[in-house]
């Protein structure tokens, strides 16, 4: 309807160990401002180095999709539980690879 | 200091 909100948005890394190494998968976290009634939009945010791996839990935009963000219930759904969870599914598939150094 | 982003190497298919 072309109104703008001004969001808070939290930019970090999640440690992920994948195949026994821990890697640092960068993400962006995005609070509406009906947080914590509605879940963050999630994003992973690959450097130039990476390429994100679309997949169950990642779009081309690397849009972040997980069970635990569809099913949000507060207060039980909270920021802490969300990490813990995209720490467990980015374990099993990292969104993003590193580009092949050519 | 926040850990730099890291990424595994592309697994060969």
């Amino acid at each position: 309807d072309g109104s703008t909100k001004e969001l808070l948005s939290l930019t970090g890394t999640v440690p992920v160990n994948y195949r026994g190494n821990v890697y640092n998968i960068p993400i962006c976290l995005w609070l509406l401002d009906t947080y914590p009634y509605n879940p963050p939009i999630c994003f992973v945010k690959p450097t130039s180095a990476m390429m994100i791996k679309t997949g169950k839990h990642v779009d081309a935009n690397g849009k972040i999709y997980l069970p635990y963000l569809h099913e949000w219930k507060p207060p039980q759904s909270e920021l802490l539980g969300l990490i813990q969870v995209m720490i467990v599914v980015f374990g099993e598939e990292p969104p993003v690879f590193s580009r092949p150094t050519t | 200091k926040s850990p730099t982003p890291s990424a595994p190497a592309p697994v060969s298919l």
